[in-house]
Order: structure tokens, then sequence, then C-alpha cells
């Protein structure tokens, strides 16, 4: 069934920290434009699905979601 | 595999480590254990040797730590981050964390995480590797749990951390760290257990002209030739010759075997060494081995023998003892009446005591130093002799 707005937003959050930890992602507080956050979240988001073989949608799907809630290690991923 | 930028790595072979604390989790023991086991692995391919330090600064310093623990990644509670290590440096280089609101088992429950594990995942980053992306290699970056009895480091982190510090030195490298007496300085490492003069210091060149071999076997199609404690492993699903040692694939067995060789039906191979042998299939030793070489039914006069290899169609094992052999019944589990029996009465042209046998392609081939003796099963006559290392595409 479709995600609750709450659960979603909680989602996104969780998605967010994930990235800044591992994958080197950082919101750009001075930006005007939200959608360039969006994309470059998306671009992130892209790169760590290619890291786990998830097919590369840019998007916080399902499977994305499960992978960055499984258990792991705390050193990132990529470095910057 | 991948390194941290600038590809850190220790600047010398001797690296020290501490265990600073421990988790009410796991018994003290069961926590060196396991530590110890998760340097051997890196130690095993690499020239690195790990010494373990009880008070002072040590290169990698190990600790317990829930939440915000003094550096800028604090730990999240129970799931998420397991732990983190820091690359190799001076100061907080190298040490490894382990988040302490985790349940930490010695073995490979779901309900906890396997500290082995997540500890030799750790170290690699100790020693500078960064994570991979090889599902299944254990640099990868989520928790997987698995079987760890014989765990074997995949050949994806055996590849990542040998271009930091190539392969170990040729005389197998002290896989266990030692345990030390509290001293400020690091002493030498005590040497391994076994009889070191049965090792060659080097491994012999494949195509050494003067190769000789203890033992052969083979083992799910692949054969196995054995020399002190290397291995060279002739496989048909790679093209290379494989280089190993004994430990490797066994490390509970010391080196130097007399004789092996396997009941493929069984899915088993059979190491002779002294007086003694025991049972394996695949890297699992059978429990119960090893056994007195009585129990198979040689007299007491018989300390050892110098080689073995079965007959899958005759289910007949022949044991080689000087220039006498015996044939044991695999189906009755016992020696065959009127044996032994001159080598020679009946292997036409063999007259000498034998190092090792082997059966292939319905052949024996008898090894006497660097020759060996192809002999057709059926009719026991003799086909030609070649060099003991024709198997290496010399």
């Amino acid at each position: 069934f479709p995600v609750a707005p709450e659960k979603e937003k909680e989602d996104m959050q969780f998605a967010q920290k994930y990235l800044e930890n591992f994958y080197d992602f950082k919101e750009e507080k001075q930006t005007l434009f939200k959608s360039k956050n969006i994309n470059h979240m998306a671009d992130k988001i892209r790169e760590m699905q290619s890291f786990f073989g998830l097919e590369v949608t840019g998007e916080l799907n399902h499977k994305t979601l499960d992978m960055m809630k499984k258990p792991r290690c705390g050193i990132p991923d990529v470095h910057a | 595999y991948s390194t941290f930028p600038r590809n850190p790595r220790w600047r010398k072979e001797d690296v020290t480590y501490r265990i600073l604390n421990y988790t009410p989790d796991m018994l003290q023991a069961d926590v060196d254990e396991a530590i110890a086991k998760a340097f051997q692995l890196w130690s095993s391919v690499t020239p690195l040797r790990f010494t373990r330090l009880y008070s002072g600064d040590a290169d990698i310093m190990i600790s317990f730590a829930a939440g915000f623990h003094g550096d800028f990644y604090s730990f999240d509670g129970p799931g998420g981050t397991l732990a983190h290590a820091y690359p190799p440096n001076s100061g907080i280089g190298g040490d490894a964390h382990f988040d302490e609101d985790e349940n930490w088992t010695k073995f490979a429950t779901p309900e906890g995480y396997n500290l082995f594990l997540v500890a030799a995942h750790e170290l690699g980053h100790s020693l500078g590797l960064g994570h991979s992306n090889v599902y299944g290699a254990l640099m990868y970056p989520i928790y997987m749990s698995r079987d760890t009895r014989n765990y074997r480091l995949p050949q994806d982190d055996i590849d990542g951390i040998q271009a930091l510090y190539g392969p170990p030195r040729e005389s197998p490298a002290s896989p266990e760290p030692t345990e030390m007496i509290p001293t400020e300085a690091p002493t030498e490492m005590s040497p391994r257990e076994e009889p070191t003069e049965i090792t060659p210091l080097e491994r012999p060149k494949d195509c050494d002209p003067h190769l000789t071999f203890d033992a052969i076997t083979t083992l799910r199609g692949e054969i196995l030739f054995f020399k002190g404690s290397y291995v060279w492993r002739k496989s048909p699903y790679f093209s290379e010759i494989e280089h190993d040692t004994i430990s490797t694939f066994w490390p509970s067995l010391a080196a130097g075997f007399d004789a092996a060789y396997e009941i493929d039906k069984k899915d088993r191979v059979i190491f002779f060494k002294d007086n003694q042998y025991w049972a394996v299939s695949g890297y699992n030793i059978q429990p119960g081995f090893p056994k007195p070489i009585q129990n198979l039914g040689f007299p007491r006069s018989v300390k050892k023998i110098d080689a073995a290899v079965h007959d899958q169609n005759a289910k007949k094992t022949y044991f080689f003892v000087g220039n006498m052999y015996w044939s044991f019944d695999e189906n009755t589990q016992s020696m065959e009446k009127r044996y032994p029996r001159k080598i020679e009465a009946d292997f036409q042209g063999i007259g000498q005591a034998i190092d090792a046998a082997l059966q292939k392609n319905g052949h024996f081939y008898f090894f006497h130093g660097s020759k060996q003796y192809e002999v057709d099963i059926k009719n026991k006559k003799l086909v030609r002799i070649m060099k003991s290392n024709s198997w290496f595409d010399c």
C-alpha cells in the first residue's frame, strides 16, 4: 500500500542522514532552489544504488530504503 | 576492493594491537580469540605480523563504546552502525571501535553480531582497505551472518590487501599473534610449532627438475600436491597452478603429510602423518580424528606409511610402506588377506619405495623422487615414466 505521509517524511530524513554519513552528501543550506537539493540527493541515491548493485533510479524506493536499514560498518562507502 | 585516498598503509611489517576493554556480552577469552583470529586472516595472506600489547600505546587500539565516545562518529544504539575503524596513521589511525549497544556473539546467531566477522572487517580498514562493492567480500559494508568455523578470506579481499602489502613472505608467516608478557617494547614472536626443517624455506619452483612430493590426492575434481606446508593445486576450473599452504585449508593440521587419498563417492580425503590419519570433507575435519593407523589393520611394526592410492572401481585402497604394499577393502573396511606383498611383484618396473601416489584417468601415478610412473590400473602394467612435475605444464 502507499506509504503514510508522516512515514514518508521520516524515511526521507533517514535517507538523507545515511547519504550524509556514507556518501558524502552535503545539503546545500544556502541554495534558494529546493529542487537543486533534491537533484543533488537523487545523484547520491543513484551512487548508493550503483554501489550495492540495486536498480539505479535515483528514487528512494522500497529496496533502496531496505538496504539503507541493514546493519553495517560506520566507515563511508565513498571518500571525499 | 578499494583503499582510502592516498592509500594509507603501515610502513612496517610488525604491527601492534591492544584490547582496551571488553563487552559484557562475551567471555573475555572469547573476545581475545575472536580478535586474534581476525588478525590471523590478514597475516596469513600478507607479510604482516601482529603482536598484542597489554599496556602502553599500540598501533591498533581496540575498544567497545556506546553513543558518543570521543570521536566525530557517535554510535547510534542497537542496529544501524555496528563498528568503525580508522585507516593507518599515528594517533587514532588504525583504531577500531565497536558499538557496545550491539549484542556481540562468538557464533553466527540471528540474535547478535559475530565479533570475529565484524572485527575482521574493521581490521581491514585498520590496515588501509576501504569498502568493497563485491557482494560476499569481507569488506562489503553490510553485515552478513555466515558460518565462521572454516572461514576463508574471499579473493577480492586478498587482492585488496596484497595490493597494499604484497603476499606473505615465502616461509609461512606466523599466523597466530602470540600472547605477550606486558612489556614496553614488543619482543620477537615465537616460531610456529611444526618442525620447520620439513618445510623448505622457499616454495620450490613449479618447474624445478628436482621437485619431489610428500603426498598427492584428488579432491572434488582437483589435484593437490603436498610438500612440507606447501600445496600446489591443479584445478579444471582455472588454468594456472594455484599455490597455497596447508593451513589455508586446514588450519589445525600440521604440515608434512606422508600420504593422502580420496574416496570420491564419500567426498572424503584421508591424510596420513606419522602413525595417525585424519578424514576431511572439503575444509571440514571429520569428528573423531586423528586415529592411529593401526585401526586400519597395520601391524605395530609399521610406524608410518609412504603413500596411499584409492582404486574407485575395485573399491580398494593400496598403502605403500618401503618396498611392500597392503590392500584395504573399503567395503569390508579391513585389510585383505595375503598382504603385505612386494610392490614389484604386482607392479612391474616399480621396485623402489614410493613418495606419493595418485589415481587419475584410469591410471595410477607412483611418484619416486623426481620421477613418476604411469601404470594402467586394470593390467598394472607400466605405461611410461615422466617427470614428477609434469602436471604443472613445465
